[in-house]
């Protein structure tokens, strides 16, 4: 028994697990539960599917927990199913979305990595591969797209934090995910990652500051979200290009996500700025989701009203 | 938390204003265990960016000392990690 779930406290692996079956089972017309592969330790790598059962509608795909101890973002994507079961109907906004597209969400994308960080090491941010001829363990995820993943140094070190792994996908959750979005690409139009901390909407690339060819309109998309963001709390997020606004990076699923044909692909680095870093207070799980899922509700009407 | 603890770790948040500033980063980074919080590797350190880092009790007054040699710009924002990972639990279960 993994104990009571908790939308107001992070939930460790077991809770999540049993969350979706919950979620499943008290939403079965609107939830259902794909098991799109499975971890090196073995763990099941679920995406929950919110929405009617037709696979031809538009799609937007989420994940969370690319980082093992960015721990709001996991909390988010629960937030975002459980919100959308319970709204649909009520609310105009998500009934309207709900009616005429789906949402695949990944809850945690780096399972092991998050079991680690609740049982050995809070600070973990890796997934738990093996390396070989190393005895560092771990590959950062988001390094680990085919999204010229060649280019940059600094990543090669399987001891980096940063560690972009052997080859682009090999690993299995990159794998799982990446077979996902390429096998559901007909209906996917956006694409949107949850990171923390820092306070931020970004957007491709990551690894070139050249700006995609639609970069005017992701400006746009993301200029209102992240006011429609700032309209509950008055939480300041600032926008842009991942390059400039963040720091270069290669291997990101985002930039992979937008040269797979996906035009709208974001990534949120949620709360907060710094006080806390990874180690947001419970208390602002609440507040954080809240807003959140306002700039992400705007997103998903921007993308039903202007993708073909 | 059965696992690693983190007491008397410290997190820095470091104004880095010019060239010197990035290499003694770099030297530092090199010589100490560093957990890059913001940005996420010493490589993305850039002029006129503030940037947070984790450190051991142990090697936090060294990093002190030569921050203020060098004269840079810097606050303490977590001085004890481990406490902030037990106050990080602030909602009780319902």
């Amino acid at each position: 028994i993994p104990g009571r779930h908790s939308y107001a406290k992070y939930n460790n692996w077991d809770k999540i697990v049993a969350w979706t079956e919950k979620m499943v089972h008290k939403h079965p017309e609107m939830v259902s539960r794909i098991k799109i592969g499975t971890t090196v330790e073995d763990n099941p790598l679920y995406v929950l599917k919110i929405g009617k059962r037709d696979e031809g509608r538009k799609a937007i795909f989420m994940d969370c927990g690319i980082h093992a101890r960015e721990w709001i973002s996991p909390a988010f994507c629960q937030w975002f199913v459980y919100q959308a079961a319970k709204t649909y109907g009520k609310n105009k906004i998500m009934t309207k979305l709900l009616d005429r597209m789906n949402f695949y969400v990944l809850p945690v994308f780096n399972i092991d990595g998050y079991i680690w960080s609740w049982t050995r090491n809070r600070m973990w941010r890796k997934n738990r591969s093996k390396n070989q001829n190393s005895k560092c363990i771990g590959t950062d995820l988001n390094r680990n797209f085919n999204a010229s993943w060649n280019s940059f140094l600094n990543t090669k070190n399987p001891c980096a934090d940063i560690y972009r792994g052997p080859e682009p996908e090999s690993e299995k959750e990159t794998k799982a995910v990446t077979d996902f979005i390429r096998s559901h690409l007909k209906s996917i139009k956006a694409y949107i990652t949850f990171h923390s901390y820092s306070q931020m909407l970004l957007f491709p690339y990551g690894y070139t500051s050249k700006l995609p060819p639609n970069h005017k309109d992701l400006a746009k998309v993301a200029k209102i979200g992240t006011d429609v963001l700032a309209t509950r709390y008055e939480t300041r997020y600032i926008y842009g290009p991942i390059a400039s606004t963040i720091y270069p990076t290669s291997g990101s699923s985002l930039d992979w996500a937008y040269n797979l044909g996906i035009k709208h692909t974001f990534a949120f680095e949620l709360r907060d700025k710094g006080k806390f870093g990874f180690l947001l207070p419970e208390s602002l799980i609440k507040p954080t989701c809240k807003e959140t899922l306002l700039a992400v509700k705007f997103i998903a009407k921007y993308i039903l009203k202007h993708t073909s | 938390h059965s696992g690693e603890h983190f007491e008397g770790e410290k997190v820095f948040r470091v104004n880095v204003e010019d060239e010197n500033h990035i290499t003694l980063l770099h030297k530092l980074a090199s010589t100490t265990q560093l957990d890059f919080w913001y940005p996420d590797a010493t490589h993305h350190i850039s002029a006129n960016m503030t940037i947070d880092f984790r450190v051991s009790e142990k090697e936090s007054q060294s990093i002190q000392s030569a921050l203020d040699q060098n004269k840079m710009h810097y606050e303490i924002l977590i001085h004890d990690l481990q406490e902030e990972i037990e106050k990080q639990f602030d909602v009780k279960e319902d």
